[in-house]
């Protein structure tokens, strides 16, 4: 999740996946962005009929399994729909507004290994159902000087809804995209944030662990092309930078999580 | 302006101002964006007090010379504030909500031959007072097939507002932000974006005369670096591709301005 627009939300979110789908890992994407992005991106057809993540955060009676659809191998996705607009505003009316999509996903039992969900850039009810269904935080952003400005602000709402909802939520790190290597500016942004995650080792909060996680994700073409064919990167251009480095990037959080 | 985050709309309003100013030309930068990064971005410090567009929005009897301060030579800026995310909600409470900014600016006569409004990523109060405001609007993208999702959303905002508040407002067209040339999936976005405008033609709309706007801005990594040095491109690396992109757009403006 990243409040922030444009970071690498939609990217990571699938291509993550699909890297711990091609490591043998039941996966799946939950897809809580209106824009719908994640599913055009593994190619659901928005505008087709079927059961959607909306159906399923507004009528408790709507079991997920039936609206989730195959991506690819080991990778399912609960898509979205532009009806999930509504849900920002609907969802105020419900009883615990906040913890559908947890409730929702506990049904599912242990059907996948790892669930990822797509976060919309903002701060409102969808994201709060992330946030209060979820185990780990990964926040993807630019190493870019504006870009820092909304971490601190991020880091609090992880924090407000850690302590009203979901207390075991814990930050992974950062993942850094869209990454220019050759950069003295990059670098020093880096040094920032790993500086700044350093120093909140002392005090308890949700990303005392947290950390800039490795690889970063360079900047790679074709990562914003496969969207258009409705494609991972893996299944596109799997000789990629791109793919090179979710591969890596999912093979170091694999083994950390296993290691749990 | 450009519902979408992190497409380039400071980065475009500041140097496309700083073009201007460079050119002679009297011009004032608005930042109608909590989140102050156009204010960052020339150097202005966020925390110091001093009034801002937020006084000017909300108060009647504040004027905007008030809040007004140099940028560079030619260049001033109306700054913004945290507390201008208050604005969103307080808007709603005042008489013409849309109409604020309209109003103050009036009030600043012919003092500025260009005002360029810096928009928050998203369709409220904010953005429609800009929108009420304007004569133009310029939408800065990347050519990427997911950017492609947003454009028709946010035109059909612009016709709702010019038809309820603003029927002179035109949209001037499309600039091209972080773009790669070398790219063949880029020239199809590119290709999709000038077809559509070409078949806008026809009838009449707020973008019956847009079109891409030429040169597209290159991809520079010296552009997210001077952000954090509080300097327009031009200041911190006049020779570098990022100022030449927004000197050679700023006069390919000037010269479709000046001949209306
Ligand atoms: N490493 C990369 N290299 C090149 N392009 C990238 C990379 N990561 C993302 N992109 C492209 O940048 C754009 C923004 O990325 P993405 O859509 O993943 O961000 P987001 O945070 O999900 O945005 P939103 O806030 O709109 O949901 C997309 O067009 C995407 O294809
Ligand atoms: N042509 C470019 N080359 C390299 N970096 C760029 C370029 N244009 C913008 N950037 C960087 O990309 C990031 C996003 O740009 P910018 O802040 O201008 O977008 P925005 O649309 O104003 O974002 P927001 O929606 O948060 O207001 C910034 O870190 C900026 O410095
Ligand atoms: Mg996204
Ligand atoms: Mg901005």
């Amino acid at each position: 999740m990243n409040q922030k627009g444009g970071v690498g939300k939609t990217t990571t979110t699938v291509n993550l996946a699909a890297a711990l789908a091609r490591a043998g890992r039941r996966t799946l994407i939950v897809d809580l962005d209106p824009q719908g992005h994640s599913s055009l991106h593994v190619g659901v057809d928005l505008n087709a009929p079927g059961r959607t993540v909306y159906d399923v955060l507004i009528d408790d009676s709507e079991p997920p399994s039936a609206a989730i659809r195959p991506a690819v191998e080991h990778l399912d996705i609960l898509p979205s729909t532009v009806d999930l607009a509504a849900a920002e505003s609907e969802l105020a009316t419900l009883p615990e507004p906040h913890r559908r999509l947890d409730r929702a996903l506990a049904s599912l039992g242990d059907r996948y290994e790892f669930i990822l969900i797509d976060c919309p850039p903002s701060l409102g009810h969808l994201t709060v159902n992330a946030l209060t269904a979820a185990r780990e935080v990964i926040i993807p952003m630019q190493a870019h000087f504006l870009a820092l400005q909304g971490v601190v602000k991020l880091l609090e709402t992880v924090r407000q809804v850690s302590q009203a909802y979901n207390p075991r939520l814990r930050v992974s790190g950062v993942v850094l995209c869209m990454h220019d290597t050759s950069s003295a500016h990059t670098r020093e942004v880096v040094a920032e944030l790993e500086s700044f995650f350093e120093q909140s080792r002392q005090a308890e909060s949700p990303w005392k662990f947290a950390r800039v996680l490795r690889p970063a994700i360079r900047r790679n073409i074709k990562l914003a092309e496969c969207p258009s064919f409705g494609q991972t990167i893996f299944q596109y251009a799997p000789q990629a930078p791109g793919a090179e480095d979710y591969a890596a990037l999912g093979a170091a959080l694999l083994k950390e999580w296993d290691a749990m």
